[in-house]
């Protein structure tokens, strides 16, 4: 079971991920069809922009993190935004979209110029991601300790941030334990698929490079 | 890198609180 704290850890921070998300009016304009390849550039690059500001408010509510020295912050965030940002944008492909709105968003990512050699990584994440079926609990949780990684680039009080990320980790390691009780290793998995998102993060800047090029 | 510059300069006004920038 969950102490009565991590109980209210694991309810703060769901309700912070929850509450921290890309305005509606954005998401719905990647919906719209029409749209030529600079708008779409534009448009996700707008995207991305949102998705840093969101990330960032988010991650001003992990308890701790404030507390932090403040370069340490900021190294934690640039050290992970990327592999928040495609952890969120997994959960738009593996939940159930009306009609027809995965493929207009796989189609206007396919035309962006993006490189097929980096495309093809990102929709395997995607699916990876799918198979697991993900909670928002897991979801909320595994951005949270994706952030407190102590081992970015630049980090000097490691030992703090650990100290932030261990509780995190045993509250997702007991919310998995109750609700996969026939699945001992869906704890490990999720783990599992933390190891994915560093290799997108590696490639990502190469991916900007070819990007920026074509 | 030149491609976490813009990424740099969005963290630091967010975690200052200036969204509407």
């Amino acid at each position: 079971e969950l102490s009565q704290e991590q109980q209210a850890l694991l309810s703060f921070i769901v309700e912070a991920y929850q509450k921290h998300r890309i305005p509606q009016d954005m998401a719905k304009k990647l919906l719209q069809e029409q749209f030529n390849a600079e708008e779409n550039f534009l448009l996700l690059t707008e995207m991305a922009t949102s998705h840093v500001q969101v990330l960032v408010e988010f991650t001003k509510n992990i308890p701790g993190f404030s507390a932090l020295d403040h370069e340490d912050q900021i190294a934690l965030l640039k050290g992970s935004a990327v592999e928040a940002m495609f952890l969120r944008s997994a959960q738009v492909f593996t939940r159930k979209q009306p009609h027809g709105h995965t493929e207009v968003l796989e189609d206007r990512i396919r035309k962006s110029g993006i490189s097929e050699e980096f495309i093809t990584p990102m929709f395997t994440f995607y699916k990876s991601i799918g198979e697991l079926q993900m909670t928002q609990e897991e979801h909320a949780l595994l951005t949270a300790i994706t952030i407190l990684s102590p081992d970015r680039p630049y980090v000097k009080g490691q030992q703090a941030v650990e100290r932030l990320q261990e509780p995190m980790l045993e509250v997702l390691r007991r919310f998995c334990a109750i609700q996969h009780p026939l699945e001992p290793q869906h704890f490990a998995r999720l783990l599992g698929r933390l190891t994915e998102l560093r290799t997108l993060n590696h490639h990502h800047a190469e991916m900007l490079t070819s990007w920026r090029m074509s | 890198p030149a491609s976490n510059l813009g990424l740099e300069d969005i963290i630091r006004k967010a975690l200052m609180g200036n969204l509407e920038e």
